[in-house]
């Protein structure tokens, strides 16, 4: 038997007001309604026998993770490893607006790749914030990797050519590029940005957002990626907010895949993106 | 309040038309929709609809308004007086030497408004002092160290020990022995699952004994900010809030939450990343932004 379309109206309302406290944007959650809608007008429930709640649940949960199956759960350190046998160093470009984390995701990356074994410098290319050249050695000094850097007002792009230049001629197997925070409603910043990728030529570039935007993270995602392109990202501050849902707009609106969760504030709280996992945690 | 300010409104107006239920539904979806594209709560925007749905039904609205921007109007003026209506916020500094602890979730912007409350007051010919009590993010004491060279004001900071009560007692002896009017102590970000940080917060509050603490909010952030002013709420009293990053395009509807949650009115706003990128709360404003 299929579903009277009062009872489809119904859970579509209750999914719309669940993904949209959670924080996932209002267009965001409104096109994944549509969707799951799609779905149960075709679900075929068994008259007797069955658990039907679980059943229409487990089809809302299928319908949400079909609009976002073409983004893969990429493993980071096969990817970094796949593309270092094409070449040495390897440039990874942080971005992304003020105070979401890139400085402290840099420093979980080069914690994660010392582990592993691969010999890691720091580009401060950040030169404009007070203290961002600071905050950035003394992560250097504590994981044992150096931090190229010019002075503040210094050209970006000028240090990272150095840092590359620097990895290059001995032999470091990642150059890390931290950047500083840019709001994406500034013009100038983020003509700066188109500049710095270009200059950069990042094997990498890497979008770093917090779990905490409301719906800002939409036009967050439509504007950066206007201006450079964004092959992953890293959510951070996961730990202040699991059931993120800020998290489901940048795939949904990005479609890019989400490398890392930042769990908290020391070097090991990285864990890895897996997106039934966090279907399943947004869902409760 | 909501129904005070309607009744008010439709005394000094000649002329009514009706607005009936079908209309009524429509003008309410979008407005619904609205509040909630500006991060405003789900449990907010459907008590608010509500009613107003109960009270329109079959009633009259001024002629020659579209029963949309009506509607719009009443709520407007009922955000505005959440807010603390047309009376500025009390920026102004009572009595001296007086202590401003900011507090707030990790990266929301405490240090850089920390500097931009102390170009604000120097502005004003108050001598202000900032102090760094973060030890757990590193070079916190030299980015606010940094900002206040830039302002001119003194400074104190992690001179070596890692307890930031030492440091607060430190800092606020050297500000008091140099004659400072305004005392602004910085923290370090924490969130309400930290456990022992918002533990500490609370030590560190209980030390210090600010005449104001002001929780800092991140206006790009969503229905967390509400949860997260909650949870400080239990640990000290909050009786400001500053919202940073204005010059986003947030709608602001998590800082309007936060302020229902606490009751502490907000006193600035953050615009830009520059100490001078600061201003005084105009609530007009915000909610005109707010409803788009
Ligand atoms: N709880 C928690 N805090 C985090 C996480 N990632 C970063 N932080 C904290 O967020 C704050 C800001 O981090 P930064 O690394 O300075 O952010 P940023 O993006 O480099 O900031 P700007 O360079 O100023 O734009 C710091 O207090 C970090 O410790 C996380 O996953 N969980
Ligand atoms: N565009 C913009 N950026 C801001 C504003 N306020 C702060 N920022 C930026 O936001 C980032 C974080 O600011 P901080 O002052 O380091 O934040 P914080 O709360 O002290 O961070 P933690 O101490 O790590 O918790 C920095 O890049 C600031 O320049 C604002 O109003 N507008
Ligand atoms: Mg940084
Ligand atoms: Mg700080």
């Amino acid at each position: 038997t299929k579903l009277s379309e009062d009872k489809i109206t119904k859970l579509c309302d209750n999914l719309f007001i669940q993904l949209v406290e959670c924080d996932v944007a209002v267009e965001v959650s409104e096109a994944i309604v549509e969707s799951v809608k799609a779905e149960l007008a075709n679900l075929k429930i068994p008259r007797f026998g069955v658990d039907k709640e679980k059943i229409v649940r487990e089809c809302i949960r299928r319908a949400i993770l079909k609009v976002i199956e073409d983004i893969p759960d990429v493993d980071f350190m096969e990817l970094v490893k796949k593309i270092h046998e094409e070449r040495s160093p390897v440039v990874i470009l942080f971005l992304g607006p003020n105070g979401y984390g890139k400085t402290t995701t840099i420093a979980k990356i080069g914690y994660l790749l010392k582990n592993a074994g691969y010999s890691v410098v720091f580009a401060a290319a950040d030169t404009f914030r007070a203290g961002a050249i600071e905050q950035l050695e003394e992560h250097g000094r504590r994981l044992g990797i150096k931090v190229v850097k010019h002075r503040y007002g210094a050209d970006p792009a000028a240090v990272i050519h150095d840092a590359i230049a620097h990895a290059e001629s001995k032999g470091i197997d990642f150059v890390l590029v931290d950047t500083a925070g840019r709001m994406h409603t500034d013009v100038n910043l983020m003509d700066e940005l188109k500049k710095i990728y270009r200059v950069a030529e990042p094997d990498l570039s890497v979008f770093v957002a917090d779990a905490l935007l409301g719906n800002e993270a939409l036009e967050v995602a439509k504007t950066y990626s206007k201006y450079v392109n964004v092959d992953g990202l890293i959510i951070t501050k996961v730990d202040a907010y699991p059931k993120g849902g800020s998290i489901l707009t940048f795939l949904v609106t990005l479609r890019k895949p989400i490398y890392f969760l930042g769990v908290g504030q020391r070097y090991e709280d990285l864990i890895p993106f897996r997106k039934e996992w966090f279907i399943n945690q947004l869902l409760g | 309040n909501l129904i005070e300010s309607f009744s008010k409104i439709v005394s000094r107006i000649k002329g009514l038309v009706y607005i009936d239920d079908e209309t009524l539904r429509e003008i309410l979806k979008e407005i619904q929709r609205a509040l909630l594209k500006a991060d405003v709560s789900v449990e907010v925007v459907y008590n608010l609809t509500k009613n107003i749905e109960k009270r329109f039904k079959e009633s009259k609205i001024p002629q020659g308004v579209s029963p949309k921007d009506y509607l719009l109007y009443v709520i407007y003026n009922e955000m505005v007086n959440i807010l603390g209506g047309d009376t500025p916020p009390p920026v102004e500094i009572a009595k001296r030497p007086y202590k401003l602890m900011l507090v707030g979730i990790e990266g929301c912007g405490k240090t850089t408004s920390a500097a931009k409350l102390a170009y604000f007051y120097t502005r004003k010919r108050l001598k202000v002092g900032l102090v760094q009590t973060d030890i757990h993010r590193p070079g916190a004491r030299e980015q606010l160290r940094q900002l206040a060279e830039r302002i001119g004001a003194p400074f104190y900071g992690d001179p070596g020990h890692h307890d930031p009560i030492k440091i607060a007692q430190e800092g606020l002896e050297k500000m008091l022995r140099e004659g400072v009017d305004l005392i602004i102590i910085d923290t370090a970000g924490r969130h309400k699952s930290e456990q022992e940080l918002m533990e500490e917060i609370k030590r560190l509050y209980d030390v210090v004994k600010p005449d104001e603490v002001m929780l800092v909010i991140d206006a790009t952030s969503g229905k967390q900010a509400a949860a997260q002013a909650e949870a400080f709420m239990r640990y000290v009293p909050i009786n400001s809030i500053f919202i940073t990053k204005m010059d986003s395009t947030a709608r602001g509807g998590g800082a309007l939450m936060s302020v229902i949650k606490t009751g502490a009115r907000i006193k600035f706003i953050g615009t830009g990343e520059d100490v001078e990128e600061i201003e005084v709360f105009n609530p007009r404003r915000f909610v005109s932004r707010l409803l788009g």
